[in-house]
């Protein structure tokens, strides 16, 4: 479930670069960043 | 790569059968031993990665510059079926990549660089600006961890180095070790050259967690049979090692091997039971023929839990060198009885036959005992993972140097059939589920290794 899911994986501001600019996104990453 | 490794040369692609919606690959998470088989289940089927983009002008592998997002479609074994982002339903451009591989990235990866994304050349006009497109895409879905191609290396990793000495079985007398300098680390599979061996013996090879490979002074210990130089043999005598000398430390599941056997023996104490003794009759997987499953007596026991079996199959050995050690903890040692009620054909001692063999009757007239059930590792059956059908990479025990396509043919509690594509039956091997000779399906293309392909017969010629 969702608790799972916070001990698992965590929220990240994800920067992005495309030919038009830059901005960022929040996606999810594993925990195995620790 | 390919081209600056001829070792590599032939070596099989999966890609073709990845493709057939029938083919199923053991997951990773099932091979304990594998690179990053702790870290497998937060790898998931909707993720988004970033990866090489070959829809693009003048894509060559030499100059990998362009990359875009994809979402991962499927997941088999090591290899992820990939689809780019703005391709919608559009499976045209879909292809198989494996995840661990350096052209995968987390999405991020790029712009930390300060490269700007690319859109692949069929989907580049279908929007003016991207930058909604990909906000839309990408917020809330998930990742792979920016720390994941070095957890990748790190797992990749040996706990050995080349030049170290250790004790390995002796390929040419299975009843003995012998000593052996590590030669050559792939993928944790080491080569060892045999000491006083011909220039052309091409030496063995086995896993790092092998049960085939001890550490130095293992023989003189345990009271088990070896041939070694006069220097070594001293060296096992005063305990005094060499710093090329591979000691116990880098042998972590035969410490582990060690406590359970200690276990063991203080659990019979209490419930005043014995343990194995020589003479007492076994069921076994063949050391020589991993298809069959074999009526064996344990012949000698030595210490800390090891035995020297033999199976019974052979003519007895005057010499003693068709007897095998296997620790009491192995998965492949049997109580009497085990094929019977697992509906395997069990292979009759020398002179019986198939069919025609009864336990109770072999016991009577040897006048021996069978090994009690509660003995045996058989009955901890892991939740492995692993079910019939599920393609994966296997080492062909009878010449280890070779790692082949292979299914698992049937699973019986913890013990697996596999069987090698192409080949008869009788090349099949039992093995145990934590055997470190198995691989998930990309493991291979991971550390470099050829992967043996299915076996192909050509047509006779007319």
């Amino acid at each position: 479930g969702t608790e799972t899911k916070a001990r698992k994986w965590e929220q990240k501001q994800v920067q992005i670069k495309t030919l038009e600019g830059e901005f960022s996104v929040t996606m999810w990453a594993s925990g195995t960043d620790d | 790569d390919k081209k600056s490794c001829p070792d590599l040369a032939g070596t099989f692609e999966w890609d073709s059968s990845l493709n057939d919606p029938a083919f199923v690959a053991a997951p990773v998470s099932c091979f304990q031993h594998a690179p990053m088989a702790d870290n497998w289940d937060n790898i998931t089927v909707g993720m988004k990665v970033e990866v090489q983009n070959t829809d693009c002008d003048n894509f060559s592998e030499d100059f990998p510059d362009s990359f875009w997002v994809a979402t991962v479609l499927k997941i088999q074994g090591y290899k992820a079926l990939l689809r780019y982002e703005g391709f919608g339903q559009n499976s045209s451009k879909d292809f198989w990549v494996n995840l661990c591989s350096s052209i995968v990235h987390h999405v991020g990866w790029c712009a930390i660089r300060g490269r700007p994304l690319i859109p692949p050349k069929t989907v580049e006009h279908k929007y003016t600006d991207w930058k909604d497109f990909l906000v839309k895409r990408l917020t809330g879905a998930r990742t792979l961890p920016s720390t994941f191609y070095n957890k990748v290396h790190e797992s990749l990793k040996s706990r050995f180095r080349c030049g170290l000495n250790v004790e390995v079985v002796d390929k040419n007398r299975i009843s003995q070790v012998k000593v052996a300098t590590i030669e050559k680390i792939i993928g944790k599979r080491i080569h060892v050259r045999y000491y006083e061996t011909d220039d052309d013996d091409n030496g063995f090879w086995c896993h790092e967690d092998s049960s085939l490979m001890h550490p130095v002074g293992w023989a003189h210990r345990v009271g088990h049979e070896i041939d070694a130089p006069p220097e070594y043999l001293d060296r096992c005598l005063s305990g005094v090692w060499d710093e090329d000398d591979a000691t116990e430390n880098l042998f972590p599941l035969q410490m582990r091997q060690k406590q359970q056997f200690n276990q063991i023996v203080s659990q019979l104490a209490t419930n005043k039971q014995t343990g194995f003794v020589e003479g007492m009759k076994v069921e076994a997987i063949d050391p020589l023929n991993l298809s069959s499953i074999c009526v064996a007596t344990v012949m000698k026991v030595l210490n800390e839990g090891y035995l020297m079996i033999r199976i019974e199959t052979y003519d007895a050995d005057i010499n003693c060198s068709d007897w095998f050690c296997y620790h009491q903890t192995s998965a492949c040692i049997f109580a009497p009885g085990f094929c019977e009620a697992n509906n395997i054909t069990l292979t009759p001692p020398k002179g019986f036959e198939i069919g025609a063999f009864n336990w109770n009757a072999y016991l009577q007239e040897t006048q021996s005992l069978a090994a009690p059930s509660f003995l045996f590792k058989q009955w901890e059956v892991p939740n492995h993972g692993f079910c019939q059908d599920m393609h994966l990479e296997a080492t062909d025990i009878m010449d280890p140097r070779l790692v082949c396509v292979a299914t698992i043919s049937r699973v019986v509690g913890r013990l697996l059939r596999v069987h090698f594509n192409g080949w008869e039956v009788e090349y099949d091997q039992w093995l145990d589920c934590s055997s470190p000779d198995l691989y998930p399906v990309g493991w291979c293309q991971l550390v470099s290794h050829k992967l043996e392909g299915p076996r192909v017969i050509s047509p006779p010629k007319v």
